[in-house]
């Protein structure tokens, strides 16, 4: 199966 | 003070219309460079960075940096009180917890405005870094939103692969399987007819078909938009906003366990 990523995994904060 | 007049106010409307059902509320951030919003879903899946360039507005007063907290709705229900022809000014005052939008008819018979709370929001920005895409399509807008809505219909998640054949959006779901492939076409009347692959290697990534409709909200921003790709990166959907800049969504991919 596949799972949803986030956003944040791949983009710091700023 | 803050005071941005925008000529073509329905592109305000639009950009609402786009947005309102992906965040629920957002600062925008006003500066010398324009008027912008970086906002992801409640859930962290996706990313919507507006930005309306300073010099699209015909005339954009804003003395000092400054981040104004809306719920998306409420501002949507304003905004939907200006006609499709109106001219809309956004102010602010240094401090005040409100915002105006006035509205103006196009032969100025008609002068409305609506003040609207604003609220604090607690949001992080984040630092989004240049990447180099593996592939980068752009279409019709109008068939990518045909698209995405097509196969939300057989299945919940698209598998987007490009390759030398073309861009192909697959999905599967109980009732049986779809696979629709679009070829490179610069053969067309108009240059937002084309269809556009650039590929500098095959990608292939899995993604949420509900995140991907919602996006395609923007449709009337644009008559063409740019999906750019790369492996294990968010995709990136990019309507441009005619002379003014652009609303870009990032969705995460799904990814193997």
């Amino acid at each position: 199966g596949s799972k949803q990523s986030t956003i944040t995994k791949f983009f710091g904060k700023f | 003070m803050l005071e941005l007049r925008l000529v073509q106010g329905s592109l305000l409307k639009k950009v609402l219309e786009a947005t309102k059902d992906l965040v629920t509320d957002a600062n925008f951030d006003c500066s010398a460079t324009g008027f912008s919003l970086q906002a992801m879903d409640s859930s962290h899946v996706a990313l919507v960075a507006l930005l309306l360039r300073s010099e699209g507005f015909e005339h954009y007063r804003c003395d000092r940096n400054i981040s104004m907290g809306m719920n998306l709705n409420n501002m949507s229900k304003m905004l939907k009180c200006a006609g499709n022809d109106d001219i809309i000014t956004i102010k602010g005052d240094d401090g005040s917890d409100t915002v105006t939008f006035m509205f103006e008819s196009p032969n100025q018979d008609k002068i409305s405005d609506f003040e609207m709370k604003l609220m604090d929001i607690d949001s992080e920005h984040l630092g989004i870094p240049e990447a180099e895409y593996h592939a980068i399509v752009k279409m019709p807008s109008s068939e990518f939103q045909r698209i995405c809505k097509d196969l939300s219909s057989i299945g919940d998640t698209v598998v987007i692969s490009v390759t030398k054949e073309g861009v192909k959006f697959s999905t599967r779901g109980d009732i049986g399987t779809a696979n629709i492939v679009c070829r490179q076409n610069k053969t067309v009347d108009k240059p937002e007819e084309a269809t556009i692959i650039e590929m500098n290697e095959p990608v292939s990534l899995t993604f949420a078909l509900r995140y991907l409709n919602s996006f395609t909200k923007a449709t009337p921003l644009s008559e063409s938009v740019t999906v750019s790709l790369s492996s294990e990166l968010p995709v990136v959907v990019e309507y441009k906003i005619a002379d003014m800049g652009y609303i870009r969504f990032y969705l995460a991919p799904k990814i193997e366990d």
